[in-house]
């Protein structure tokens, strides 16, 4: 999967991939103060390449958990189950479907997105790409997290603390369309390159090209520690 | 005999036609015969028919010429009827034939060599419950005939998920062979086609096998939880979301324990107890209430269902004796008190809802023994919060008084016929209510964009269940609208939004002509007059009349045979004289004769046994 982290401040973006086997579940956001996080299991693409170099990986489950309300949902590629401590509703992405209570709301746009707010400030959106049959894949938003703790924690958690980065030399790349620049970011001098990603919020079957740099190897040097650091046994 | 011959007369042909689209179900029931004797003969017809079914049509052909049935007012059709019942010249019926069926019998004089044929057709909209659709005939030919075919076609444009069909007398391989079932994708089909050698009792004999239920049973693919169909301005829009958890339930059973209950019926309700609180669920909440001339409860509040709660309560079970009179006022008051109560304590969850399930087997007689007082008092205590549900254990009862005061509290009646599996319908009753998904549902669109609407807020939505709704577009060339089905789970509020594209809707549906074209708009007038007839068993002065046109206006139009309308078929060569009639009986009809003089006059029971077969046919079905 790809991942964006927008900077405001700044007026841009870095991106970075995480390339992991498939079955892989990885820590999205740890928030150990409001008991919030979301996991996310990797899918690899409908072609079946064992070069990792080629082979493309998604998230095809998303775990949302929320540990103050005894809140949890699973969302697939096929369906959406929540959890009210042991008791499961289960949805499908064929509902347009608003599930209220107490500081929750989960709406399921039929088979576009679900918007998943925990009282006001902390909002995430989950975008079911559809691809083809048995291979469609998630795409995870954070619309809002300001009411998140600055302990907050995971592969996107992490950002939502603000950073700074700085990037200079920017120069031809292997690409001629792509030029490198070199990054300082979190202490660590960085070569980056220049281009680009898809935001799919708004328009889930083109998207919206976001330009951003891109940190190579798993993300080295802009993320706390390795990808592998992030690696969790289960999805809830 | 050969043949299937019988008296000189062979019935040569019987056959059940069913085409099922999106629930609403269009039979048409043939019988061919002739009369191979020398002399008339007087030729019979039976057909059973669900009481939920409204006829449509019933026709005679008499050597090719054809009678058809004119739809009446009831009244109008009346004069007529009851001129010929007073000469005792009736010969078609409709009556009240055990626990979901009505049996129609007509018979004709038929002259030496001459041929008839009888069709009768009638609709019903299939309601689901327990997670199936059931489709429900009786088969009992009464010879060996030629051609005996149940044909039925199912088309469902969500696709069927599940179909099957099973006879109660088909016993063997033999019988077994003749009946094939399939499904794939919107389309079932069901065939049960016996020769005259399988539907022999025995190799040698002359009697028919056929002789039981023959039941349909089928669910269609729910990806959606709402799925709405539009054909020719019409829609209807059926809702029955899955995956939900189940509301916890606050009930009270409120049993009669008067003498009349003495005997099978009190064991029958013990063993029924007994089964029900194995089915409640832990976070549930109980009690019960017993009464005859007094009230006694169980316990002073509701209890949790926890394990040690029902092992307690299935001691008190056991307990429960027969004894005084009935007092129906105070102890359903008492339920009533003890739910308001534990929801003003906030003893039961917040997220719940109440119920009350009454059983009694006679009428009050101790206390407040008015109807109308009891249901006065019932309903300003209740004040619409919670639901009332009514069990009538017999028939000697006024089913009519449970009804409405079950209808005016958003409940419903049953009656629980007495025979050995009581204890199973009780059960069975409770089954159907004990696991609600979604309370207070309603479901809403834009005003400007339908209008004619059916029922559209329901109390519960209950498990294996189906709201269905349906109403007629405001402009046909609208292109879309939005419905929103809102309710209340266990957990969470719920919005269903289903954004309807009229247009795909409509182009859904072009193979509709499979079935036959105008069903939505018929199942949209099926569901009306349904709901409008309840509405009026409980309406006054003139809401009633207002209630009661509308719903004769779409009979009427709809040519459906209803308890405000009639259907006769006249030979015009005929004077008024010779005619024959079936009716239709309600619930009304099965409670005590003795408590209603009126019905005592009514032609089902009055004529048949003056019966006089007419020498030419006038024939006359009528609703009660």
């Amino acid at each position: 999967p790809h991942f964006i982290i927008q900077v405001p401040e700044k007026d841009d973006a870095i991106c970075f991939n995480i390339d992991e086997d498939p079955g892989t579940v990885l820590s999205l956001i740890q928030d150990p103060v409001t008991g919030l996080s979301v996991n996310g299991q990797i899918i690899g693409d409908k072609r079946d390449s064992s070069n990792s170099n080629t082979r493309k990986t998604y998230f095809g489950k998303l775990g949302i958990t929320n540990a103050q309300m005894d809140f949890r949902i699973e969302v697939t590629t096929e369906k959406i189950t929540l959890w009210n401590g042991v008791v499961p509703t289960t949805l499908s992405w064929l509902d347009t479907v608003t599930v209220t209570q107490d500081g929750l709301s989960v709406t399921i746009n039929r088979k576009k997105n679900m918007v998943i707010s925990f009282g006001r400030g902390v909002t995430f959106v989950v975008v079911l790409h559809r691809v083809w049959k048995k291979h469609d894949f998630l795409g995870f938003y954070v619309v809002d997290s300001h009411r998140m703790s600055a302990q907050t924690h995971g592969l996107l958690g992490q950002f939502f603390h603000p950073f700074d980065f700085e990037v200079s030399d920017v120069h031809p790349g292997s690409d001629p369309t792509k030029p490198d620049a070199i990054m300082v970011v979190k202490n660590h001098q960085l070569t980056v390159t220049r281009g680009s990603q898809k935001d799919y919020r708004k328009d889930t079957s083109v998207g919206m090209k976001v330009n951003c740099w891109f940190v190579h190897n798993n993300g080295e040097g802009l993320i706390d520690g390795v990808h592998t650091d992030y690696i969790v046994s289960n999805l809830l | 005999l050969p043949e299937g011959l019988v008296d000189g007369i062979e019935v040569y042909s019987t056959k059940i036609n069913s085409k099922v689209t999106s629930r609403f179900a269009h039979n048409v029931i043939t019988t061919r015969a002739v009369n191979h004797a020398e002399e008339a003969k007087e030729i019979f017809f039976d057909a059973e028919l669900p009481k939920t079914g409204f006829i449509t049509n019933f026709t005679l052909t008499i050597d090719g010429v054809t009678y058809p049935g004119n739809i009446k007012e009831k009244e109008v059709a009346k004069k007529q009827y009851e001129k010929a019942v007073s000469q005792g010249k009736t010969a078609g019926l409709v009556k009240a034939s055990g626990r979901k069926l009505e049996k129609f019998t007509v018979s004709v004089n038929v002259a030496a060599g001459s041929k008839v044929t009888f069709e009768l057709t009638y609709e019903e909209l299939l309601k689901r419950n327990k997670g199936k659709y059931e489709m429900y005939l009786k088969i009992q030919p009464k010879q060996l005939v030629k051609h005996f075919e149940i044909d039925v076609h199912i088309f469902e444009p969500q696709g069927i998920s599940t179909l099957d069909a099973e006879a109660s007398f088909i016993t063997n391989d033999l019988l077994g062979s003749a009946l094939t079932k399939s499904f794939s994708g919107q389309k079932g089909h069901v065939s049960f086609k016996p020769s005259l050698d399988q539907q022999r009792s025995c190799p040698t004999c002359t009697d028919s096998l056929l002789n039981g239920d023959f039941t349909v049973t089928y669910d269609v693919n729910r990806e959606s939880p709402g799925d709405v169909q539009i054909v020719n301005g019409y829609f209807v829009h059926f809702f029955a979301p899955q995956g939900l958890p189940v509301v916890p339930k606050n009930v009270v059973f409120v049993i009669d324990v008067s003498g009349s209950m003495s005997g099978r019926k009190i064991q029958q309700t013990r063993d029924a107890l007994l089964k029900i609180l194995e089915d409640v669920k832990k976070d549930d909440y109980l009690n019960f209430i017993l009464f005859s001339g007094y009230v006694t409860t169980w316990k002073d509040q509701l209890v949790q269902a926890t394990p040690e709660n029902l092992q307690e309560a299935k001691t008190f079970v056991k307990s429960i004796r027969d004894q005084g009179s009935t007092n129906i006022n105070d102890a359903l008051l008492r339920a009533i008190h003890m739910l308001n109560k534990a929801q003003e304590e906030h003893r039961v969850p917040e997220r719940s809802t109440s119920i009350i399930i009454m059983l009694t087997d006679g009428d009050a007689n101790t206390g407040e023994s008015r109807p109308e007082k009891i249901r006065e008092n019932v309903r300003n205590a209740i004040e619409g919060k919670f639901s009332l549900y009514n069990l009538g254990f017999g028939r000697n009862l006024d089913y009519s008084f449970l009804e409405s005061m079950a209808l005016e509290n958003q409940g419903l009646a049953r009656r629980i016929y007495e025979d050995s599996d009581a204890d199973l319908q009780l059960q069975g009753f409770y089954e159907e209510v004990a696991n609600p998904l979604l309370t207070s549902v309603k479901v809403e669109y834009p005003d400007n964009a339908i209008q004619d609407l059916t029922q559209n807020s329901y109390q519960h939505f209950y498990d294996g269940s189906e709201i269905v709704v349906a109403g007629r577009l405001v402009d046909e060339d609208m292109n879309n609208f939005k419905a929103d089905v809102k309710g209340h789970g266990a957990l969470s509020d719920l919005v269903y939004t289903k954004e309807v594209d009229v247009k795909e809707a409509e182009k859904a549906l072009k193979e509709q002509d499979y079935i036959f074209g105008n069903f939505i708009e018929r199942l949209w007038a099926y569901l009306t007059i349904e709901q409008l007839l309840e509405k009026r068993k409980n309406a006054q002065s003139e809401e009633k009349e207002n209630l009661t046109a509308q719903a004769l206006d779409l009979s009427l139009k709809y040519h459906f045979v209803t308890p405000l309308t009639s259907m006769v078929v006249t030979k015009p060569e005929d004077n008024e004289n010779q005619m024959a009639f079936a009716d239709k009986p309600g619930e009304d009809a099965e409670g005590k004769p003795s408590q209603h003089p009126a019905r005592s006059a009514t032609p089902s029971t009055a004529y048949q046994v003056r019966y006089q077969p007419p020498q030419n046919p006038y024939y006359y079905v009528d609703g009660d």
